[in-house]
């Protein structure tokens, strides 16, 4: 799986998943890539894009979570992440990037790894797989 | 005015015996979109742009799991998924069970700007791929030799696997010498390596 979120100078947010899903899946297996609010999420204060073990993404509706508790639970963007992966996966593996409209960007995964990266505007870059 | 932040994955659950070439080829990708996706915002691109641009980018390098170089289905075939959402309004467009479409993010980017639908799938996907002129591809453009030889050991593990692949070499002694207990389908962690 794939995704990236961003929001830009104008505080738009967005994201976008793709994935091949599962090795060995049935036909007509659909993950959590394409279903919104459950692998992908953007609103007006946040997007979030998931990746990892689908089926429990979907049963925890993780990426929209991030945003409901952001809503909700006046909780802040690295917060919101790490409350929905502590919370909100029950025994499932997986990750997750995400970005505020106030141009923060935060991931959080319970896994050993996860590739990715991220930059913001005041100068910060990171590239990473581990914790 | 707050500035703008770009993040970007390439899949979670990650083998701790990653060779270190893998991990170094990983980054180098990761490295390259994330340059792209800032070249761009730096430009003035709206978010909702660079994220399928960004993503288009991923799935056209073989290396992570989807477009070019997805998993394979019990039938040695491919069928992607993708999905886009805008925050402004919150708009969103998504595609499933696609076979031919070169870049399925770009399709669900269409499927939010040019239907009236939030979600097409399968061969109603396809068809509204080819009524908006997207490039389509045949399905052995997404196959690579490394998943075919994953299926087949997925197969004989009799195992679906995540955001792993089992690796081609040394699938014989993977498994010894771990200290992690950690299992996914009933099989030990180190047996997988990542995508």
């Amino acid at each position: 799986t794939v995704g990236c979120v961003v929001v830009d100078s104008q505080g738009r947010c967005a994201a976008a998943t793709s994935t091949g899903g599962l090795l060995n899946k049935r036909m007509g297996r659909i993950g959590d890539s394409p279903l919104i609010g459950a692998g992908t999420y953007a609103c007006d204060i946040c997007a979030v894009s998931c990746t990892g073990e689908g089926e429990a993404i979907i049963r925890g509706t993780l990426a929209r979570e991030v945003g409901a508790v952001m809503e909700y639970k006046g909780l802040g963007l690295q917060d919101a992440v790490d409350f929905v992966i502590k919370e909100r996966l029950d025994d499932g593996k997986a990750g997750l990037i995400a970005v505020s409209k106030t141009g923060e960007v935060s991931y959080g995964f319970n896994c050993v790894g996860m590739f990715r990266g991220c930059a913001t505007q005041n100068g910060f870059m990171e590239v990473g797989i581990w914790d | 005015m707050a500035g703008w932040a770009i993040a970007v994955h390439g899949g979670a659950g990650v083998d701790p015996n990653l060779p270190a070439e893998r991990q170094e080829q990983a980054k180098q990708l990761l490295t390259r979109v994330l340059n792209l996706g800032i070249d761009a915002l730096r430009s003035s691109g709206s978010a909702i742009d660079v994220v399928e641009l960004v993503v288009r980018e991923l799935e056209s390098d073989p290396f992570f799991n989807s477009g070019r170089g997805s998993a394979l289905t019990e039938n040695g075939t491919v069928e992607m998924e993708a999905s886009i959402m805008d925050g402004v309004g919150r708009r969103c467009g998504a595609v499933s069970g696609l076979t031919t479409v070169k870049n399925p993010v770009s399709l669900a980017r269409l499927v939010m700007d040019k239907s009236p639908h939030s979600y097409l799938a399968f061969s109603g996907a396809e068809k509204f791929a080819k009524q908006m002129g997207v490039e389509m591809v045949d399905n052995d453009y997404f196959i690579t030799q490394d998943n075919v030889e994953m299926l087949k050991l997925a197969k004989e593990a009799d195992s679906i696997v995540f955001d792993y692949r089992i690796p081609t070499v040394g699938y014989e002694t993977c498994g010894t010498g771990v200290e992690s207990p950690f299992q996914m389908n009933g099989l030990p962690i180190s047996i997988y390596a990542p995508e």
